[in-house]
């Protein structure tokens, strides 16, 4: 049964008042089928407990109990929570320096290298002249891969020796001086939160470039313990936000809901296809609907 | 009556919370709580119970030893982007090369940046034989080839490379079939393997990827990746549970040798460390 969470609270709340007027059960019973719907769409768990202590707070100081219509406030308040924590307005890019530096991290697959592209493919219809270095040098044709986007899209991308990635992006730092670029796409390796080695790179890159931007790339379809390296990465790097890919497939998507709960830290970007031009700006009532599913 | 005591209640509580973190979702969770409460006594040999009820889950859907049943054998690999499909085609070549098997890689993503040659790169490695018309060739045709090429050199194994697909692409999965029909004409019950690789950190959306897959081709087993990550990968549960698909393997890391075979009870261990 294909049924919206709003329909099916409507249907709850309609045979529970039937009967006259509703009730703390009732509230209890809609709390439930939240929960259920948050965990369906991969909420992290705890960030659901935390999630709906807060809308049975709101509940009752809105005295839903005594609405007209409660089903229709109860769902304006588990909306309204879930957009406020998504981040109510649309968050962009700070680039201060000059050339600014951007970099990309995030676990194994989850789409970075297409996310330098599609960035530096978006900066540059925005008039402005970036450099995509590829210091990726453990997967086999990573670099490849950047050098063949690069070219796609007609952005310079430095590759340094191939070999050592601190040497790659002093080397991509020196080659924007020089072009007089004035904005800088990093592509790091995927690794693992629990790989001590590569995060302690990954702290070394950060440290090295001091870049306006460290964005997290989380992919949309992730489950419960994406929570755990947003905090390891953000613990580690003090991230700036997050790039959320995959959001054309059809995954509820509320590990936006988690990682942007426990760390704090905004959505700027999605991914919503394979190609250059595949990268929108966040909105947050649009992921909202699509948690609440 | 122990069964109402508080501390076995607890106890479900804290394995309900643990299996929920673990992604095995809400209705495969459930039912597992429901077995467990009917068959605990105690609330000390709770965690033996749920680990024998979790391994029955998965010995339901247990293969035998993967036989070749006619050759060349031909394994068809495919999934959602990302997962890990050109790595595990990677360390599966090195797995049968070291177990005397001839083995030729087709290189069938023909879309993605580079995809070419990162394949290319493991089969140097690994010694398979590597069959490409390079990138934007038709992918259906890449397969034909290296089957065509198996059949006439008496190769033992062919491996199929795919490009990632969400499987909400209808054309994608059409594309997919068509790869399969064409091996097909070859070679009547190939792909006699159609291994669905998927990423240990999905959530619920892995079992709509299993659905949808298995909707569009003969989806045999599942190789579940990223394992040596803090993901548990409990979808495979409702995976089995719904669909009745066995894992296969699982990668534990990004070299060659991270491939193991399936093992359902060092798999609920670590699910449930
Ligand atoms: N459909 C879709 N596919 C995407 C999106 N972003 C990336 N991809 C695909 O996801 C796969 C992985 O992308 P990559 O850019 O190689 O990922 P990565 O994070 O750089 O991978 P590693 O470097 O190995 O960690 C590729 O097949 C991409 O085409 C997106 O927004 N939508
Ligand atoms: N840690 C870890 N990383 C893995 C594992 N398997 C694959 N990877 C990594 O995941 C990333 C993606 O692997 P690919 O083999 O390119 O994935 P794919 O499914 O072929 O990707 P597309 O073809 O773009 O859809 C690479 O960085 C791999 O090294 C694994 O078992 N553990
Ligand atoms: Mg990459
Ligand atoms: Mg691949």
């Amino acid at each position: 049964m294909f049924e919206s969470l709003q329909e099916k609270l409507g249907r709850a709340f309609r045979i529970l008042s039937g009967k006259g007027r509703i009730t703390e059960k009732n509230i209890e019973e809609a709390v439930r089928m939240v929960k259920l719907s948050l965990l369906e769409a991969d909420v992290n768990y705890k960030v659901v407990k935390e999630f709906i202590n807060r809308v049975l707070e709101k509940a009752v100081g809105e005295e839903v109990l005594r609405s007209f219509s409660p089903d229709q406030q109860f769902i304006k308040i588990v909306r309204d929570e879930l957009i406020s924590v998504l981040g109510e307005k649309i968050s962009r890019l700070e680039l201060q320096s000059n050339p600014s530096k951007v970099v990309l991290v995030g676990l194994q697959g989850t789409g970075k290298t297409t996310s330098c592209a599609k960035l530096a493919y978006r900066l540059k219809s925005q008039g402005k002249k970036p450099l995509l270095v590829a210091a990726d040098v453990y997967r086999p044709a990573a670099i490849d891969q950047l050098e063949q986007l690069g070219k796609q899209i007609g952005i310079p991308v430095c590759s340094g020796d191939r070999k050592n990635p601190l040497g790659i992006i002093r080397q991509g730092i020196e080659d924007a001086t020089r072009n007089v670029n004035d904005v800088i796409v990093f592509d790091t390796a995927g690794r693992l939160h629990v790989d001590e080695d590569m995060m302690s790179e990954v702290r070394e890159i950060v440290k090295i470039v001091k870049p306006d931007e460290v964005l997290m790339v989380v992919d949309s379809m992730m489950g419960q313990d994406a929570v755990t390296s947003a905090n390891k990465f953000n613990d580690a790097l003090e991230l700036s936000g997050f790039i959320v890919t995959k959001l054309d497939g059809d995954a509820r998507g509320g590990v936006i809901l988690s990682i942007r709960h426990v760390t704090g830290k905004p959505v700027k970007f999605v991914g919503i296809s394979e190609k250059v031009d595949g990268l929108e700006v966040f909105h947050p009532d649009r992921v909202a609907g699509r948690i609440l599913g | 009556d122990a069964l109402s005591g508080g501390d076995l209640s607890a106890a479900i509580e804290e394995v309900e919370e643990l299996l929920i973190l673990s992604d095995m979702g809400m209705e495969t969770v459930e039912s597992v709580v429901d077995t467990l409460r009917s068959r605990t006594k105690r609330s000390d040999n709770a965690v033996q119970v749920l680990k024998e009820i979790l391994v029955e889950h998965l010995k339901e859907v247990e293969t035998s030893e993967t036989i070749f049943s006619e050759l060349p054998h031909v394994i068809s690999v495919v999934g959602v982007n990302g997962t890990g499909k050109t790595t595990t085609i990677g360390k599966l070549s090195k797995m049968y090369s070291s177990l005397g098997k001839s083995v030729v890689v087709a290189s069938g993503d023909t879309f993605r940046a580079a995809a070419v040659e990162q394949l290319k790169h493991w089969c140097e490695q690994t010694g398979a034989e590597f069959i490409s018309q390079g990138h934007g060739a038709d992918a259906a045709s890449v397969a034909f080839d290296a089957v065509n090429h198996a059949l006439s050199k008496k190769k033992d194994l062919v491996i199929i490379d795919t490009a990632g697909r969400l499987h909400t692409r209808h054309n994608l999965m059409e594309e997919l079939k068509k790869i399969h029909r064409v091996v097909a004409r070859l070679i009547e019950d190939a792909p006699h393997e159609v291994l669905l690789v998927i990423d240990a950190n999905t959530g619920q959306n892995g079992l709509m990827q299993a659905r949808k897959f298995l909707d569009a081709v003969r989806v045999t087993g599942i190789i579940l990746t990223k394992l040596d990550g803090t993901a548990k990968g409990g979808i495979v549960f409702a995976i089995s549970r719904e669909l009745g698909i066995p894992v296969k393997y699982i990668g534990i890391g990004e070299k060659l040798e991270d491939l193991r075979p399936f093992d359902p009870e060092m798999f609920v261990e670590a699910l449930l460390s």
